[in-house]
């Protein structure tokens, strides 16, 4: 307690300086995690390469607005299984989007290394859950891609639905389009799927209007 | 609303700066660096009671002074805020993804008597 001053507030006495910027700190500890929604601080078990992060930052839309409440999210790949062929993979992503948001813009950003040969069509499959056949997996989207370098590709956010688990799969599929004479060798790895230019989702989620389940259904 | 200076007894704004390396965050917190933690704190005396601070106007100052010559305060009044803004947050979730989020109301501007 400092001697001698009194709280303008309360005209009980004073916290000592030290004292009174511990407690400021906890405050803002609670303040921060409330406001997140979290009920402690994230361990972060493996940090991202910094390279990685910033250029995924720096290809966020420059200045997109949030919406109140709603969140924009960065997930990296973490490759499962990786086939030899030129760029056909199973991406994992592991999301934690909270159940009281809707997710409503999704891009996978992938990197196309400059062995590409002419035109490639992609198609990209989401893995369904575990406990059924391995098997089954839905399209989700189609593209052609004809440049290397990064590409935005456009997923439809309603079959990104991700399992109870928090784990989404997804499977790239690739084939040279027909009539290709320059197609590469299928050793040739066509994707950056690891280290600073692995492939990453972009997505948006805002909260979901109360009752929209029930007016759906209705 | 004026920022409190140290002995101000009167209601204000106590600003206090938060640096996210003071709190051992700066592992999962990536921007910003830091944030104004600022709190209301102070006495209203009556003739205050109702006044939003920065922004009263003469009406409201003849009206404190009607109160003040009230003999019959209408109940306490506190310093309350009065303005927050929110504070837009980029940082990592225990999946390591990157999360940008604006939380609302996080910072207050403005403190005035309720």
């Amino acid at each position: 307690q400092r001697a001698g001053s009194v709280c303008p507030s309360c005209g009980g006495p004073t916290l000592a300086p030290q004292a009174e910027r511990a407690l400021v700190l906890e405050l803002a500890k609670q303040q921060i995690l409330k406001g997140l929604h979290l009920t402690g601080r994230p361990i972060i078990t493996h940090p991202l390469p910094q390279a990685a992060l910033t250029r995924a930052l720096r290809r966020l839309q420059r200045g997109s607005v949030v919406p109140a409440n709603g969140e924009q999210v960065i997930s990296f790949a973490a490759i499962t299984d990786f086939s030899a062929s030129t760029c056909s993979s199973t991406l994992t992503f592991y999301l934690s989007t909270p159940r009281s948001h809707h997710l409503y813009h999704a891009r996978l950003w992938l990197h196309v290394l400059p062995t590409l040969p002419g035109t490639l069509s992609l198609r990209i499959f989401r893995w369904g859950p575990r406990r059924r056949r391995r098997g089954s997996h839905v399209l989700l989207a189609e593209h052609q891609l004809t440049a290397p370098g990064w590409h935005a590709l456009t997923l439809p956010s309603s079959g990104l639905r991700h399992e109870e688990s928090g784990v989404l799969r997804l499977q790239l599929d690739c084939r040279p389009l027909e009539g290709n004479s320059t197609a590469a060798p299928q050793t040739q790895q066509l994707l950056d799927t690891a280290g600073e230019q692995r492939p990453f989702l972009e997505l948006k989620t805002r909260p979901k209007e109360p009752g929209a389940g029930r007016a759906r259904r209705r | 609303t004026p920022s409190c200076e140290p002995e101000t007894p009167l209601c204000c704004r106590r600003d206090h700066y938060v640096d996210f390396q003071e709190l051992g965050w700066r592992d999962w917190i990536l921007q910003p660096e830091g944030y104004q933690l600022n709190y209301c704190s102070g006495q209203c005396p009556p003739h205050l009671a109702g006044s939003p601070g920065i922004a009263a106007s003469f009406h409201s100052a003849v009206f404190s002074l009607l109160k003040a010559n009230n003999p019959w305060p209408l109940g306490t009044s506190c310093c309350v805020p009065t303005a927050r803004r929110p504070l837009s947050l980029l940082y990592l979730d225990r999946d390591g993804n990157v999360v940008k989020t604006d939380v609302p109301d996080m910072v207050v501007e403005a403190c005035g008597c309720s």
